[in-house]
Parts: structure tokens; C-alpha cells; sequence
């Protein structure tokens, strides 16, 4: 059964990618067959797993813009276990590419839905926008994760994520949730970070994620090795950590 | 001599509008009138000047869509000695709603050369996207300020900037530029910030600010009791960073 997982949040710097990433490897080393889909024209989970952009013939724009297109024609092996497909220049230009088409946002579901290879997880990279693409992807979502730093901004923009899912869930008669709360470079020593991850106990205790995701420097270190942190520095902290992750989703998820 | 200094970088998370409300906040007290816009539809200029986005009668987005709109409908006083543009639920649908107006990328720049009231400084909040507000704000700037964290994602996010703003003065026959490089978050016992730091004095060093803004907890406390850091905690490092990056803005920018 496939569980399209959507990392997304419109709060940029969060740990989106670092999460996307990480959790590609960490669910395909636990024997899952993953695709990793990077819809940010930044490019950061492409160049993070080693890969370049997408400068060939068809990019996912393109098979998003044709209907006889497919999603197996850009998808990519990388190094780790998992599949890539990769972000192109074009998606800067996405949001005005696709609103001519009809219904627009429902287009990336469309193509996985068609998709004929198989996988266990699709994970999907979000840009720090509530544009085009992050609309298809949390129409395309089985399971919604957002990421969020224990700090202040990050803490309102949760609040205008369910708005906007709420709004996306009225026009569209769908039922998106977020299922995952995901507290991410969190530093015990600062009250701050404290605080505000209490009040995420107490809000959002049904949706916060048990794993917490240390502030950890090996993280921030492995991309520019182009590899995820599993294999850069497979015993730092925050590599288990999302070891620990990848265990909590497939208890989660795999079971509902 | 009005400066229009805009704030922007497409990588999130990296400081943008903390370096946009401590500087209007260190420019008005050095008894420049300032007036701050925030073209974030997240709205966290907005919130941390501890005002509410505009949910009124006009928002920018309707001064920039009718012709005789003028910016005055919408600036408000804070209670900070500088001006505010609040941000808008409607900044989310700024790429459509303007992509079919005649040449929409410089309507912000007309609308800041008709405004009547006088400003030493308009500072720019930019979103983590490079759309069409972050390009109408490029074409309106006098000045252009990076914030970027010493990582390697902020480093590669550099380049594409770069890119960027090339191809919007190939299309347009502007001549925008990057006037300013700024380090925040900066922690001086962590390696990964050291060697991002050096490689940017190596390849950036004209564009390079001397000030350095350090990590300081305060700077991220300060926006939940919506107030800029010098009336939250005005003897902070990252607060007394932020005077010195408005002197260094003043010798910088106001003499050339
Ligand atoms: N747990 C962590 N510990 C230390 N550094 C981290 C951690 N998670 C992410 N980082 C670093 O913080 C920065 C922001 O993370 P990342 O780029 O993953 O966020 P994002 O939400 O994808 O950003 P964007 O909004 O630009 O897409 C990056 O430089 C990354 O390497
Ligand atoms: N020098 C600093 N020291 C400690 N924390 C900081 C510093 N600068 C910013 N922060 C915190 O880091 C987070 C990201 O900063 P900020 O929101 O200003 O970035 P941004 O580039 O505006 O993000 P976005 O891309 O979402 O607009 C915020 O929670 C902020 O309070
Ligand atoms: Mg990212
Ligand atoms: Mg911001």
C-alpha cells in the first residue's frame, strides 16, 4: 500500500528538506522502497542526496503539463537506496504554467495515482510557499508531516497551515489532515525552545510526533557532501534521530 | 534621498525579517524615518512590530491592482518610531492576481515613486520565494540585502540569486545588484560557520557587511511579545548587532 507522505510548511527554514531527506534514507534502510520528489525550485533534497537539477528534456512540469506523460520518465536512481525525482529550473515558473489547465492542484495526485512503478513510501519536499505545488502535494498527501522549529514565528505559521488546509479541504470536499507534528532543531538549554514545545503538548499533544529532532551541527554538514546524514556520520545524534522517526512512521502509518 | 533597501533571499528561514524589523527599528533610532513593508503573506514583520495584518478595508495587493490607489491608504504608525505596510491574507494570491495586469513586476516601484509622504528609508520584508512580489520588490530596491546563515543550503542559494537577478536585468535593462552580504545566526565555535564564512570573504568579500549578526536567543524571543529587540532587550548582542549593521547601512548607503 503506497503512503504518500507530504513534508510541508509554509514557515521557511524548518527542516523540511533535512526531514525529507533523511527520512528517504532512514525508510529505505528499513527496507521500504522510497521515491524522494523535490518540488522546490531551491533544489535542496536534489543536491542533498548528490544529485544535479533537472536540466533535461522532460522535467516534472512538463509531466505535469502533458497528459501523456509520466512520472517514470523522470525518475532517477541516486546512490542510496532510494529513487529521486529531481527539482528543475521550471518550477519557479509553475504556479503560472499550471492555471491554465483545468483543476490545476489536483494534477501531481492524478500522475501517482497513474504511476506504475511501485514504491512503500513517496516522500514530498515542499518550498516555503503555499503555492501551486504545495497545494498539489497536500491534495496528492496520504499522510501530512510538518516540520517546525520551537520558536515563535514558526508557531504562528502552524496556525495558518490549518487554516489553509481547512480551506483547501471546503473548495476541494477533500479531507486533508496533518498527521504529524515534527519538532525539529530543538535545544533543551533554551527556555524558549522549551516553552514553546510545551504549548505544542498541549495544543497538538494528538499530532505531535513522540521522535524530537535535536539541534545537531553533523546535519547541517552532510549536504554539502552531497549525502544523507545515515551515511555521513551514521551515529550522530541527529541521524538517529530520524532512525528513531522513520520507526515511529511506519508504527503510525503503516498500521492506519 | 529616499533609500529603498529590500530584504530578500529565496533559501527560508535565514533571518530575513529579523534583519528587516531590527533594522527599521536601529534606523529610527537614529532619527531616520523609516517606513517597513512586509510582502510576506506569513505576515511575521507584520506580527513581530506586535500589529495585525490588515484585514481591512485596502491591502497593498488593491493599491497595486487600481491605478488610483496611493501607498498612504495603507501605511499605519506603530508604536515604534518607524511607519508599517502590513501584510495581507491576500499576498497569497499576488502571482495570479497581478500576472495579468500590463507589466506587473514594476508596479511597486511606481507606486513607491508617486507616494507623497517622505521616508529617508522604505526597508523591504521580503517571502522565501522569488515570485512576483520578491521581483517587484528587486525592480523598486535602491539597495538589495542577503541575509544568509553560514550552511551550506544558504551558500548554494547564494548562487541562484545571483542567477536571478542577472536574468531580471537581461529582461528588463536594470541594473540591480547585490549592495550587501549579511552573516546571521552566526556561532563562531561551530566549524560548518567558520569555513561558510571564510569561502564567502574569499569569494564575496566587496559585498560582504563587516557586521556579523550572532545566534542570540533574544533576537527569537523578542517577536512573541511583538516588539523589535532593542525595547525588548536592548543591551543583547544580537540586538547591538543590529544598531551596528545600521551604522555600517548609513556610512555604506547614504554617501554613494
Ligand atoms: N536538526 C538540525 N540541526 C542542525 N541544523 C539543521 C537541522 N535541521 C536542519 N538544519 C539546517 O538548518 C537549515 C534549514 O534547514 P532546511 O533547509 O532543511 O529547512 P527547509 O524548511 O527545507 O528550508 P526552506 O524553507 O528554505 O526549504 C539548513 O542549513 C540545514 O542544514
Ligand atoms: N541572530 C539570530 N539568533 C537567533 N535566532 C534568530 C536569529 N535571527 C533569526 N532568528 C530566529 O530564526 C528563525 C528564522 O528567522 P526569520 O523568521 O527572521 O527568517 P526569514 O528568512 O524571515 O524566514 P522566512 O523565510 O520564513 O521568511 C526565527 O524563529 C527567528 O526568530
Ligand atoms: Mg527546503
Ligand atoms: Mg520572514
Amino acid at each position: 500500500m503506497l503512503i504518500t507522505l507530504v513534508v510541508a510548511n509554509q514557515k521557511g527554514g524548518v527542516g523540511k528538506t533535512t526531514t525529507a531527506l533523511n527520512l528517504a534514507a532512514s525508510l529505505s534502510a528499513a527496507s521500504r522502497k522510497v521515491l524522494l520528489i523535490d518540488l522546490d525550485s531551491q533544489g535542496n533534497s536534489t543536491t542533498g542526496t548528490g544529485e544535479e537539477k533537472n536540466e533535461g528534456l522532460h522535467s516534472l512540469i512538463d509531466v505535469m503539463l502533458n497528459e501523456s506523460f509520466s512520472l517514470e520518465e523522470v525518475i532517477e536512481e541516486t546512490k542510496y537506496k532510494f529513487d529521486l525525482i529531481p527539482a528543475s529550473p521550471d518550477l519557479i515558473s509553475a504556479e503560472i504554467e499550471l492555471s491554465s489547465l483545468p483543476s490545476p492542484t489536483s494534477i501531481l495526485k492524478k500522475k501517482l495515482t497513474d504511476m506504475q512503478k511501485s514504491y512503500d513510501y513517496v516522500v514530498i519536499d515542499c518550498p516555503p510557499s503555499l503555492g501551486m505545488m504545495s497545494v498539489n502535494a497536500l491534495r496528492a498527501a496520504s499522510k501530512v508531516l510538518i516540520p517546525l522549529q520551537c520558536e515563535y514565528y514558526s508557531l504562528e505559521g502552524l496556525a495558518s497551515m490549518n487554516k489553509t488546509i481547512k480551506e483547501i479541504n471546503e473548495k476541494t470536499g477533500e479531507n486533508i489532515e496533518i498527521n504529524g507534528i515534527l519538532r525539529t532543531m530543538y535545544d533543551s538549554r533554551i527556555r524558549l525552545s522549551r516553552e514553546v514545545s510545551k504549548e505544542l503538548e498541549e495544543h497538538f499533544s494528538e499530532q505531535l510526533c513522540d521522535t524530537v529532532i535535536p539541534r545537531n551541527v553533523k546535519l547541517a554538514e552532510a549536504p554539502s557532501f552531497g549525502m544523507p546524514a545515515l551515511y555521513y556520520e551514521p551515529e550522530a545524534k541527529g541521524t538517529l534521530a530520524y532512525l528513531a522517526l522513520a520507526g515511529e512512521i511506519i508504527n503510525k502509518f503503516e498500521s492506519s
